[in-house]
């Protein structure tokens, strides 16, 4: 938080959007002006009230170069954005410079993102140097669908609001039919079952005949994360690996190891990495792959390191697979890739897709 | 990969400046200040930039330093020096 500030003094704030950006239809920018603040809201008794016609304590405004606070903007690129800490006036500004490309997609930079991180500074965080928080200084694009705040977010504002208070309710699977479509964030294997992960729960198929069952991930694994991102499993060490932003966590068995979570750096990836898509680690090649993005990175295990300082083009070394990779595992020496509703079989030895199939094939339906 | 000439140091060294300006308040009145002093607080805020983002620290700027500072970033500033 920013030294000295312990934020605003009520829970009921309000804010106005001044002007637009030619760049989207004002619509968008409202919805994303407003799902940004939500991303506060959810996790905190403030409420944000936007109004029209007079002053608000968070005045937004869309503007280039100079523009009458003294930080003038830089054009194209450098800074997007900045904001001020709560206070009267200027205070709780958000200001966002029109000489970039705003979006509510991934061309150009997605201004549902950007607002959410400059409304942190809005109500009183400052930047965070944790790579996988909201607050991390850099802009990072992430599906706004996929968004979840990160923990480090969520701490430094519940420190200065506290919690929001919601009725308790039992943290059940909902139980959906493994026959409705469904989308992965990770799934590995782990000592002869399968696991697919998504949000909050994961589906365990225990084997080929068994009806898979269904599991919070807190209820096997209290120290994991929701929402995680990658995983995979490498069984000359019995271990799994979970990846969720900048951080992994070793499994081992149904027990995570105490020096977890460990930094992803500490694995090779270069610092403008922040999260991991997908990994499987490939028994016939002793390789594992870790998709961020379009790219692919291949990690040798034995040596502990990566086997290039530059990662690969998904469709130059997975011709057939697309663009992107949201989960990945191995089974019977083929490899299986998932993107939204979808999974590629791939056969590495003759280098192409053997079979599309659905995501949850998997699960006995 | 082709070698760094004189010229790209140069505007490496006018870009951080830039950077650790608008980020990290290093101040410069205008002038081209002493060599060694102005370099000493060139560094010790290329420290403080490296030392956030969990980079190497070396006040040096190296390839990783220069990849950071080209990144997209917000760009608050101080707003207590502000008042």
């Amino acid at each position: 938080i920013f030294p000295g500030n312990s934020g605003w003094k009520k829970s009921e704030l309000t804010y106005r959007i001044v002007n637009y950006t030619p760049d989207m239809a004002a619509a968008e920018v409202d919805a994303a002006i407003q799902r940004a603040f939500q991303v506060w809201s959810d996790v905190t008794p403030l409420t944000f009230t936007r109004i029209y016609n007079s002053v608000a304590d968070i005045e937004i405004s869309f503007a280039a170069q100079v523009h009458n606070d003294f930080y003038p903007f830089d054009g194209p690129h450098g800074t997007l954005a900045h904001a001020f800490a709560p206070n009267n006036g200027i205070g709780g500004d958000a200001h966002f410079d029109e000489d970039e490309t705003w979006t509510s997609g991934s061309r150009g930079y997605n201004l549902f993102l950007v607002a959410a991180h400059e409304f942190g500074h809005s109500l009183g965080l400052f930047h965070s140097s944790d790579p996988s928080a909201l607050m991390y200084p850099t802009y990072h694009f992430i599906e706004p669908s996929e968004f979840h705040l990160p923990d480090d977010d969520v701490r430094g504002i519940q420190s200065l609001y506290g919690a929001r208070e919601v009725p308790v309710v039992p943290e059940q699977p909902s139980n959906p039919s493994s026959c409705q479509p469904i989308t992965f964030d990770a799934v590995t294997t782990l000592r002869g079952e399968i696991l697919f992960f998504t949000n909050k729960t994961f589906w365990r198929q225990i084997s080929q005949e068994s009806q898979a069952e269904h599991h919070l991930i807190k209820t096997f694994w209290d120290a994991l994360p929701n929402h995680i991102q990658a995983a995979y499993e490498y069984q000359d060490k019995d271990q799994v690996l979970v990846f969720k932003g900048a951080k992994y966590w070793v499994i081992n068995g149904y027990e995570v190891t105490k020096d977890s979570p460990k930094s992803i750096y500490d694995l090779g990836f270069p610092r403008t990495v922040r999260r991991v898509d997908a990994a499987v680690h490939d028994e016939n090649t002793g390789k594992t792959y870790f998709f961020v993005g379009d790219k692919f990175w291949s990690f040798d295990e034995k040596k502990q390191a990566m086997d290039s300082v530059t990662p690969k083009k998904i469709i130059d070394g997975l011709p057939g697979v697309g663009s992107k990779v949201h989960a990945a595992f191995q089974k019977n020496g083929l490899l299986y890739f998932f993107d939204g509703h979808r999974q590629y079989e791939f056969n590495a030895a003759k280098k192409r897709v053997t079979r599309v199939l659905k995501s949850n094939s998997w699960l006995k339906c | 990969f082709p070698a760094e000439t004189p010229q790209d140091s140069e505007e490496n060294a006018k870009f951080a400046e830039e950077y650790l300006k608008n980020y990290y308040n290093l101040k410069t009145d205008g002038v081209r200040q002493g060599r060694k002093k102005s370099g000493s607080q060139i560094s010790e805020k290329i420290r403080q930039m490296q030392d956030f983002f969990g980079l190497e620290v070396t006040g040096r700027l190296d390839s990783d330093t220069m990849e950071m500072m080209h990144q997209p970033r917000c760009g608050f500033v101080d707003v207590g020096e502000y008042n």
